[in-house]
């Protein structure tokens, strides 16, 4: 039989999903009440892997990515390494109202961001750039980059390639808690 | 990362991700999350999927869009989330990913990858049944 309706989502995030259904008990479409469960998640930091001072990258910037689908029309906005906008799901669904793209990047999304009136602000907080410093300190540990000198299991950058690549290396670490 | 998946009550769907991504990337390094098919996925006729996990390497294989046209073609909604994760695990088998999957009936399910640390994966549900939010966890294969 149907069971409808429901909000699922990945991970232990129960407000986000209260907050979804009851958004859609008050009435809201469901493409607002999914926008609304991930903001929520957005501004409550959920497992330090969604919203702002989160994950710092190699510069100890936060960037986010986020993506709003309609499955009644099949409609798409979509963010990457998006800068200084807190709200990314926010800023997705603004990609799907505002444009006729799908997927806006970079420094050109937070531009687009600012023009549809959001705020631009630092991501960074204490303990982004806490853990920044401490992964400097580890020279920085671990690291995505191969095939480059100096060498990047060992060594900070920057980084030049190096000649010749290896084949297929195997994945040097994983981080639980550093997940898409 | 969050993914979720909403389904109102008469089977109107959408997907959402949000996610800063993993730590130490290379700047301008973009995940899985937002991209339509890796990161989630949606299709109000059939159903929806959201993945989580090293984005890297899940957006390589597409997994919410292969979810959700695997329930397309009637297979449920754990078997799907399963077939998505062996296809990843079968090129990568140390691959850190989870998905959930749900259909436009409200039949859900998820599934992830067994790796050292990581042999369970948690994900929340809202629907008329359980009348909460309530944490399932299922055992990754």
């Amino acid at each position: 039989g149907t069971i409808l309706p429901l909000v699922i989502n990945t991970w232990g995030f129960e407000n986000a999903t209260v907050t979804a259904w009851y958004a859609l008990q008050a009435g809201a479409s469901p493409l607002d009440a999914v926008q609304k469960g991930c903001s929520v998640c957005e501004e409550e930091q959920c497992d330090g892997s969604v919203g702002y001072g989160g994950h710092p990258d190699e510069t100890g910037e936060t960037t986010l990515d986020a993506l709003i689908m309609n499955g009644d029309t099949m409609e798409v906005g979509a963010v990457g390494d998006l800068r200084r906008v807190k709200n990314a799901v926010g800023v997705a669904r603004a990609v799907m109202e505002h444009t006729q793209h799908t997927f806006l990047v970079g420094e050109s999304a937070s531009a687009f961001a600012q023009d549809m009136g959001f705020k631009s602000e630092s991501l960074s907080t204490n303990d982004s750039m806490k853990t920044f410093t401490q992964w400097l300190s580890q020279k920085c540990q671990p690291n995505y980059r191969k095939n480059v000198f100096p060498d990047p299991s060992g060594t900070c950058g920057p980084y030049k390639p190096r000649a010749g690549v290896k084949p297929r290396q195997k994945r040097g670490f994983l981080n639980l808690r550093s997940h898409d | 990362t969050i993914g979720m998946i909403v389904i109102g009550q008469s089977g109107q769907l959408a997907a959402a991700t949000s996610t800063n991504g993993a730590s130490y990337k290379v700047p301008g390094r973009v995940g899985d999350s937002p991209i339509a098919g890796a990161g989630a996925y949606a299709d109000s006729s059939v159903g929806g999927a959201a993945a989580t996990g090293d984005g890297d390497l899940m957006m390589r294989f597409l997994p919410s869009f292969l979810a959700v046209e695997l329930m397309r073609s009637g297979t449920e909604p754990t078997a799907a989330c399963q077939t998505a994760i062996y296809r990843i695990k079968k090129h990568y088998p140390e691959a850190f990913g989870a998905i959930i999957c749900a259909n436009n009936t409200g039949g859900f399910g998820a599934a992830c990858n067994k790796i050292s640390g990581f042999t369970q994966f948690p994900f929340t549900v809202f629907n008329p049944q359980s009348n909460k939010a309530q944490v399932h966890k299922v055992d990754c294969v």
